[in-house]
């Protein structure tokens, strides 16, 4: 799962 | 980090340094919706909270916080300095039939119900159809200055390059994100009619 944390793209 | 997404970033940032500056040199925004422009800087600021609370990378929080900036100077020229410039009336594309549909599909599909995620993801679903009030306003007008064309361009290539990205992010690294390929691929199909029109026209544009 895409957690809210890791998200790097802008 | 890959071509595909710097080129991306790199063409999204010409898109808003070109708006910027072709407001600010002509001193004017007529064709430039300011409805879109007022999306966009809520695009950002929903999605870049996380500025507050993570450091991912220098290149990361450097082009956030020029995106942020370039938008809500794009809106201040356009609602307050060049204000006199803007034409309103053919900038009539109701923004909260975009924004409150929007909202409502962000608390229902999301990857997690956190004020942060669901934050990110409104912005995510936003931005894929934020550039609507603008493609209006040119269907009204029935032309856009070549600048403006320009614009558009780098903007919607931005995004389709964020496909090859996540292509080759889910070919090489197994991540994929399916809220942001769905958005980002009725982003891209938005521009289809545009880039048809700028790339056998080339000069000014009637959508």
């Amino acid at each position: 799962e895409e957690a809210a944390t890791d998200k790097d793209e802008l | 980090m890959n071509i595909f997404r710097l080129t991306g970033d790199l063409s999204h940032l010409a898109a808003i340094i070109i708006l910027l500056l072709k407001i600010w040199k002509t001193r004017s925004c007529a064709g430039i919706s300011g409805k879109s422009q007022i999306l966009f800087a809520l695009v950002f600021t929903t999605r870049y909270l996380d500025l507050l609370t993570s450091f991912i990378s220098l290149y990361n929080t450097t082009m956030k916080v020029i995106y942020i900036g370039c938008a809500y100077a794009t809106v201040y020229l356009i609602y307050m300095k060049f204000k006199a410039t803007y034409d309103g009336n053919h900038d009539s594309f109701r923004m909260e039939f975009l924004v409150v549909p929007v909202g409502g599909l962000a608390c229902l599909v999301n990857h997690d119900f956190s004020f942060l995620e669901i934050l990110w993801t409104f912005s995510i679903y936003l931005e894929s159809v934020a550039i609507l009030p603008q493609l209006f306003m040119i269907s009204k007008t029935g032309e856009a200055e070549t600048i403006t064309t320009h614009y558009l361009f780098f903007l919607g290539l931005y995004r389709a390059l964020y496909l090859f990205n996540w292509i080759w992010r889910f070919y090489f690294e197994g991540f994929f994100d399916m809220i942001a390929i769905v958005a980002g691929m009725v982003q891209t199909i938005l521009y289809c009619d545009f880039f048809y029109l700028y790339v056998t026209k080339g000069q000014g544009i009637s959508l």
